[in-house]
Order: structure tokens, then sequence, then C-alpha cells
């Protein structure tokens, strides 16, 4: 058998995504697929692999994880991640990071560079520190697009685990499709 | 949230998971993706990553039940992932990618839809979001 690769963005996306929204999250997938492939026929270890390529993803703030991680109630990020190697079982996680550019490489970091599994918020984030990886400040995170999302779901009062409009009961369609519009960054 | 599931020629297995969590949660929330076993799993059967309703992926250890069936009733990986997000998570609360060992690839989901991305060595690749 030859190697094989599968990433995601997040579920819940709404029938309604307009193109506009679509077309450059497709785009981005192709994009990280790509970087996939190649280091997969560059022998490059599938550990490697999948940290290389959620770093990306990372990067790229049409995803809710890094540059385009959502916001709490208060308005702030916090940002978690775990990566699992099959062969050993090893495994790290890292939660509540508010400067960290690439949380899944503190995870990685974690596993191999500590006892651990798991830390979280200011004990991971002195972690990052120790072990030199790139931090920035929060604001760094919050985009525009996140604030407004945030202050819809604050409206509707509710927990959005997509970035679909809040449901009203004026319109019947939006109530009975509960991602009726605006595009997914599923938790 | 962003995952990504590999598998090598040799067939060793990876798993990662990164998220912002959900909009507007309470802060000090941690949800699925950083707990071993519901949203990032790998051993030497498959290698999952979930996305969703954190407490729905938690609740139900989605990533490593995929993983269990797998090892303990000998499904599929299709059938094990399948019957994971279609019988044993409330619908429109969860989507998983997976590999395993043998090279195989599932991406199913029980929300509207899912941004998704695979390929193979033998030249197969698919971007989607939708269902056909």
């Amino acid at each position: 058998m030859g190697w094989a690769i599968a990433l995601h963005g997040g579920a819940g996306v709404p029938y309604s995504l307009p193109p506009e929204r679509r077309q450059p999250r497709e785009e981005a997938l192709r994009h990280c697929l790509q970087i996939g492939i190649k280091a997969l026929n560059s022998k490059m270890t599938p550990l490697d692999v999948v940290e290389l390529v959620v770093r990306e993803l990372e990067n790229i703030p049409h995803f809710n994880a890094g540059r385009g991680s959502v916001l709490t109630n208060k308005g702030t990020i916090e940002m978690e991640a775990s990566i699992m190697d099959g062969n050993t079982m090893k495994c790290g996680a890292v939660s509540g990071l508010t400067t960290v550019v690439n949380a899944v490489s503190l995870a990685r970091l974690v596993m191999e560079n500590t006892p651990h599994i798991y830390l979280a918020f200011d004990g991971a984030e002195e972690f990052a520190r120790q072990q030199g990886v790139e931090t920035v400040d929060s604001s760094h995170f919050i985009t525009e697009e996140n604030i407004e999302r945030l202050n819809q779901a604050k409206e509707a009062n509710r927990v959005q685990i997509d970035y679909t409009q809040p449901i009203y009961n004026d319109t019947k369609s939006e109530t009975e499709t509960p991602f009726a519009n605006g595009d997914s960054q599923t938790g | 949230t962003v995952g990504c599931v590999a598998v090598d020629s040799n067939g060793n297995l990876a798993s990662a998971t990164s998220t912002g969590g959900l909009v507007n949660k309470m802060v000090g929330r941690i949800g699925d993706t950083s707990v071993i076993g519901a949203g990032t799993y790998a051993n030497e059967l498959c290698a999952v990553s979930a996305t969703g309703v954190g407490e729905v992926i938690i609740r139900g250890t989605v990533a490593r039940d995929v993983a269990a069936l797998m090892e303990f009733k000998g499904l599929s990986l299709k059938e094990a992932a399948n019957i994971v997000i279609h019988e044993r998570t409330p619908k429109g609360t969860v989507g998983l990618v997976a590999v395993s060992a043998a090279g195989d690839i599932a991406m199913p989901y029980n929300t509207p839809g899912m941004f998704r991305a695979s390929a193979t060595e033998d030249g197969y690749s698919e971007v989607a979001i939708w269902s056909e």
C-alpha cells in the first residue's frame, strides 16, 4: 500500500455558504493538501507531516485555529491542540494558549520534551517561552470577522458551534436550518 | 477546528488537531481537540481527528471509539467511522477524518458539511465541503 492523508477545516458548514467565502477555503484546503502530498512523497514521517499541515492550517485565518481562532465570551483567545503518534502511542496536548502562534508544535514539544501529555494555560504559556517557540501578542489572533461573530453569538445568546447567523424567528427557513448563513468555524 | 491524519507506505500513523474552540465559550473551557481519545487519537490501526461540538465529542470519546471498533469488532475503518458518526453521536454535531494502517480514508460527518481534503499515493485526491 502507499501513503494516504486526510485533513479537515471544521464541520457544520451551512449549505448557504456564499461563494466568496467558500472559494478561499477550498483553495486553502487544496494548498494544505499539496503540502502534505509533497511531504509524504519526500518520505517525511506521518508525525512530521500532520504537524506541518496543521501548522499551515493554523496560519490561515479562514479556519478556526491559530490566526483564525474564535473568541471567548470575554472577547479573548484560548487555543488548544494535540498530536499523537500511532506507533509509540506518544501524545502531547495544550490548552488555554493566548500567544503561541502554532499550538500544534507546542503540543509536540510537550510530547517530546516533558514526562507529561497535557499542559494548559499559564503552565503551557511558560513552557512555550522555555522552549523558545514563536509567540506574539494575543491581538494578532483577533480578527474583525471573529469579533463580529462573537457579537452575533452574544446577541443570539448562544454558543455557536459554527459561524452561522443567529436563528431569528421571522424567517422560517432559518429556524429550520440551524446553519442558516455565514460560514462554519465549528469548534 | 483544523486537523490532519496521515499514514506512510510502511503503515506508520499520526494525527494532529488544533482549534480556537467555540464562539462565545466560557473562559477556561476546554474542548475535545486537546483531549486524547476524544478529538485526536492514533494507534497501530488508525489515526483520527474530529471536529464539531467538543462536549459531544468528549462525551462520546469519538476518536478512540473508531479505533476501538476496529480493534475489538474487527470493523473496517469506514464501517467504524460511519457507526460513530451516524449511530453514536447526535445529528448535526460531529465530523471526522481518519486513515487506517492499510491506507484507507474515511471522512464522515453528520453536520450539513465539513471542510475536508484527502489524497493517496496512487494519485487520488479530493477537496470537498458538502456531500455530492
